[in-house]
């Protein structure tokens, strides 16, 4: 749907709901919650290099989760809380690119840091 | 600003590149001049400089608008949400979600909610075929977010020192701009306002 100008959008595609307003619903959630709809943020997470990709991701709100929060909060310049608040959800329905922000889990998106120096590594336990 | 891992860049003795656009979008005149300026953005700040071609097999950059799974594992997800995606070179590779609504040129600032500005994610995305990732200057292009209703296509430092830092300067000086043919958006009005840009 591409149009000259905002005048010639149709009134019917003027939808605003995103498959990520489901998580404004999260708001409040604190580690050790267990709250339907957490496994859809982890997905999101993981599509944009916060979350090791996993075969299923639980509706626990795990301390992988806290950390992957924590790290998407950094990158955005929000407070880095760990936790659902107001800013961090808003920021996270935003429209956005879909490359993600961390790849290969270590890049970073802080200034003047070329790939590689990151500060953003993953710790995960091989079992 | 970052880059991709491994720091991929266009060879050195690539300095030209080109662009087609998907045979199965045909786009207007007024369509393909935002990608026109959008990469003329970074052609002032670099030593790149780019051209359309017909042929969208050889071009270097391969453009498209896609709805839903387009076959690289990345779908895109309608309205909103992810908008496009662009991958780091040689790779060339530039898909646009196309159940959003694109606004070509014209006043945001009454546009309805779902408009997404053309110019600002093409800018976006030719910083990440070019080798540049995500970037946490909120004021940067390459910052991963867009607020709908929003222009934001001008340069700044921390894009320009990005591909900089991947290319050098414009043999001529960092040239100015293609000139932005719409009003400000509200963004752009309320950042001038408070000098923010």
């Amino acid at each position: 749907h591409i149009f000259p100008n905002v005048s010639s959008i149709p009134s019917w595609l003027n939808k605003t709901n995103c498959a990520w307003n489901q998580f404004q619903k999260l708001k409040g959630c604190r580690p050790g919650d267990r709250l339907n709809g957490l496994s859809n943020l982890k997905t999101y997470l993981k599509q944009f290099g916060y979350i090791p990709p996993s075969p299923n991701f639980t509706d626990l709100f795990d301390p992988l989760l806290q950390s992957a929060l924590q790290t998407y909060q950094t990158n955005f310049n929000l407070n880095v809380t760990g936790l659902l608040d107001d800013q961090t959800l808003a920021q996270i329905q935003l429209p956005r690119c879909g490359i993600p922000d961390i790849i290969n889990n270590s890049s970073s998106m802080n200034s003047g840091k070329p790939t590689g120096h990151s500060a953003t590594h993953f710790h995960s336990v091989s079992h | 600003y970052s880059f991709f891992p491994g720091r991929p860049t266009w060879p050195s003795h690539r300095r030209h590149l080109t662009y087609a656009f998907a045979p199965e979008n045909p786009l207007s005149d007024e369509v393909k001049g935002v990608f026109a300026r959008a990469f003329a953005r970074w052609a002032a700040v670099t030593p790149l400089t780019f051209s359309p071609v017909e042929s969208f097999r050889t071009a270097d950059i391969r453009i498209g608008f896609y709805a839903g799974d387009h076959g690289d594992g990345e779908p895109f997800d309608g309205v909103l949400g992810t908008l496009a995606h662009a991958f780091s070179p040689p790779s060339g590779h530039f898909h646009l979600d196309g159940d959003e609504s694109w606004v070509v040129s014209g006043d945001l600032r009454s546009a309805p909610m779902a408009a997404i500005d053309l110019e600002s994610v093409a800018v976006h995305e030719i910083g990440h075929l070019l080798g540049l990732g995500h970037s946490s200057v909120e004021e940067s292009i390459m910052f991963p977010t867009i607020t709908s209703r929003t222009r934001k296509v001008d340069l700044a430092a921390d894009d320009i020192n990005g591909i900089q830092e991947l290319y050098g300067g414009n043999p001529d000086g960092n040239l100015t701009p293609p000139s932005t043919p719409s009003p400000p958006s509200v963004q752009e009005r309320d950042m001038s306002r408070n000098g923010a840009a």
